[in-house]
């Protein structure tokens, strides 16, 4: 069976998005079966991949109104379980259910046949990003070199430590991605120094550029990989899709 | 009585941390009576104003064990009622109270003599957001002008109409403000336009310009207007306190 991912941080605005879409694009491009889930209600990586909200999403999945293969879409390889706003819903009627934790892990049993499959969460620990740590072998946290960003990583590692405890499972951090790094900035050289100084938690040797097609690439329900193929972003991503290949970081 | 705003804007990093924290700085360096309420779990706004751990926070007085007056310490001439992680556990508990969207407004309710009371909200529509509309008089939409940012629009106002119906209240967005907006992206000024010519929401005159010193600011604990005064994001965040004050857009 393949690899679960869950692409976690509950800081806002640090790539978790651009993160699932890029390097299921890039992980697709190599060759890899690759499914790829939204599970925020903005449903930002269903707009990326340019999906109408007319189809049945992750949120019917999880009321199981349908499996999760009836609600996959092709995009650029990959195979994406689109989301909506109802996920908020979802995730307000499943809080006094017996198991909530366990719905996700649950609708992704009945599929096979996948190399990856990525979760992309939305900024917050809440019951559906517990969801997908729980159904998750391990996360990968993208992250701005950003003082504020730093804050919220006790909070993740806290976070995935409760659930391992509660539920005796085994999930960890695979890696730090960092995101937006911008080489004129001193700041990101410190911040990763005081992570790999202060953290056991390693950082990817991959890091992801700064780069103004990232954020256009969106509009055009593109990867950035397949918009702007020669820009560092891109470039980054399929480097990165690689050193996750090899099992580094 | 004073204005409650709630800022708001539940896709993640569109600088509602730092416009809270530099929006309440720049209104009492205007003489303002500020008070501004980290209401976020992940408590960036607390560290942003180099507030320490220990003391009561915004949770305390969610559970009723201190009045809102009992957490206020004084940064930069505003009252700052700091938030823990501790807000995630109270979120869950208030889910199954009876009016459970009224808790902030009550605990504001004891609070007298604010020109300004400011609410940073966390990156969600969930109740601590809902909460934080309930109690405001309107709310400021802080706002990247990228598409994935623009998607989250829809949602926002959905959901104050939605709070409006039930809730027979009358609460409004007075304005976008664009953040991190960079002159030499084209991107920017063709959002802008978009959101001019398709919603009836105003944007601010004032924008917020990109500029280095206000991601650093927060790792010495100050506002960019008082770490950096000459910086463009500082002149920019007074302009729009005085824009606020004159009561435009
Ligand atoms: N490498 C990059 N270069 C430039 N801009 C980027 C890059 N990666 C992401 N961005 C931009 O940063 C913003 C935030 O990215 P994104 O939406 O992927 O973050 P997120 O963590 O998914 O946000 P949320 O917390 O709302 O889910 C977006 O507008 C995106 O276009
Ligand atoms: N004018 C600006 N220029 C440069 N960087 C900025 C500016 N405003 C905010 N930032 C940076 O952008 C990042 C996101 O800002 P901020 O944390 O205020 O957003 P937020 O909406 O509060 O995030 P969250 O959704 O996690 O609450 C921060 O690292 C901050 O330093
Ligand atoms: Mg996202
Ligand atoms: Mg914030």
């Amino acid at each position: 069976m393949g690899e679960i991912i869950a692409i976690v941080n509950q800081k806002g605005g640090t790539g978790k998005t651009t993160t699932s879409v890029n390097l299921s694009s890039a992980l697709a491009r190599q060759g890899k079966d690759v499914v790829v889930i939204d599970f925020d209600p903005q449903a930002n990586l269903t707009y990326a991949f340019g999906i109408e909200e007319n189809e049945g999403t992750i949120a019917d999945v999880l009321r199981e109104q349908n499996s999760l293969s009836d609600v996959l879409l092709e995009r650029e390889g990959a195979r994406v379980a689109p989301g909506d706003i109802a996920l908020a819903d979802v995730e307000v009627s499943l809080i006094n259910e017996i198991g909530r934790e366990f719905f996700l892990s649950e609708a992704i049993k009945g599929l096979n046949g996948y190399d990856y499959l990525i979760i992309d969460c939305p900024p917050s620990l809440s019951l559906l990003a517990i969801n997908a740590l729980v159904a998750a072998d391990y996360s990968i946290v993208p992250m701005q070199m950003e003082v504020m960003s730093l804050q919220g990583l006790n909070q993740i590692r806290n976070t995935i430590e409760r659930i391992n405890r509660s539920y005796k499972l085994d999930i960890y951090i695979k890696g730090i991605l960092a995101v937006m790094v911008d080489r004129r900035r001193n700041l990101d050289s410190e911040i990763e120094d005081f992570i790999q100084n202060n953290y056991e938690i390693p950082l990817f040797s991959s890091k992801i550029r700064t780069n103004v097609r990232a954020s256009e690439a969106p509009s055009f329900g593109q990867s950035v990989i397949s918009y702007a193929p020669r820009s560092n972003s891109a470039i980054d991503y399929m480097e990165f899709a690689r050193e996750l290949m090899n099992n580094e970081p």
